[in-house]
């Protein structure tokens, strides 16, 4: 479960930090 | 003053394979028991390459051809995506379907990246990038709930096919709502900034 979990919340947070990046 | 993403990326996926490694092998390093978990490592070397890229793209600006950021990054999404296919072989159908929409998401950002390298100012392609990446995440998190519900102590029982059926447009649907979920999240960002 936390080998699905971990990595997706990684990804979110990555997703998170391109858009405010692409957006600033 | 530091390429904070690289070192994220390498800290991050340094403590992934570690992890993945100490569970391929719980009985010491003698005996691998679970094969799947240094395929998860194996996942996380090309992220690190990925960071590593970064890194050095930060520091070595001109030692480091154009676009290698964008090129380690598209094959780390590659190599994710097609370790995953491996996962659809000898599975129960619903498995089957959480990763080839898991897939698709990954392959998404593959793509992505790889458009980067020959457009690197798009700013359209910085936003696909970034949504593509929040559909993989949110929905690798659906997949982890879905497969490996932690509050589930026995597996679920159909009743019938249409059963079974109706729970497998249910997780399309899923994955639809997702898509939504992260494009509104992207707008709103947007907006705010």
């Amino acid at each position: 479960f936390a080998g699905y979990v971990l990595p997706g919340a990684a990804f979110v947070a990555f997703g998170l930090k391109w858009t405010l990046d692409a957006s600033t | 003053g530091l390429p904070v993403e690289g070192i994220i990326k390498l800290l991050v996926t340094a403590i992934g394979i570690l992890a993945s490694v100490v569970a391929a092998y719980p009985s010491g390093f003698g005996q691998l028991q679970h094969v799947g978990d240094i395929l998860y490592a194996t996942v996380y070397l090309f992220f690190a390459i990925s960071g590593l890229v970064d890194v050095l793209t930060f520091y070595c600006p001109y030692a480091i051809p154009y676009g290698l950021n964008h090129f380690s990054l598209a094959l780390a999404f590659t190599i994710e995506g097609l370790m995953f296919c491996l996962h659809l072989q000898r599975q129960a159908f619903m498995e089957q379907h959480v990763h080839v929409l898991l897939v698709c998401a990954i392959f998404a950002c593959a793509v992505v990246s790889l458009i980067e390298i020959v457009l690197p100012y798009s700013l359209l392609m910085k936003f696909a990038r970034a949504f593509s990446s929040l559909i993989h995440g949110s929905w690798y998190i659906q997949s982890g709930f879905i497969l490996y519900d932690p509050n589930r102590v026995t597996p679920t029982q159909w009743n019938s096919s249409q059963d079974y059926n109706n729970a497998l447009i249910w997780i399309s649907l899923t994955f639809a709502w997702h898509a939504a979920g992260a494009f509104i999240c992207l707008l709103v960002i947007i907006l705010i900034s």
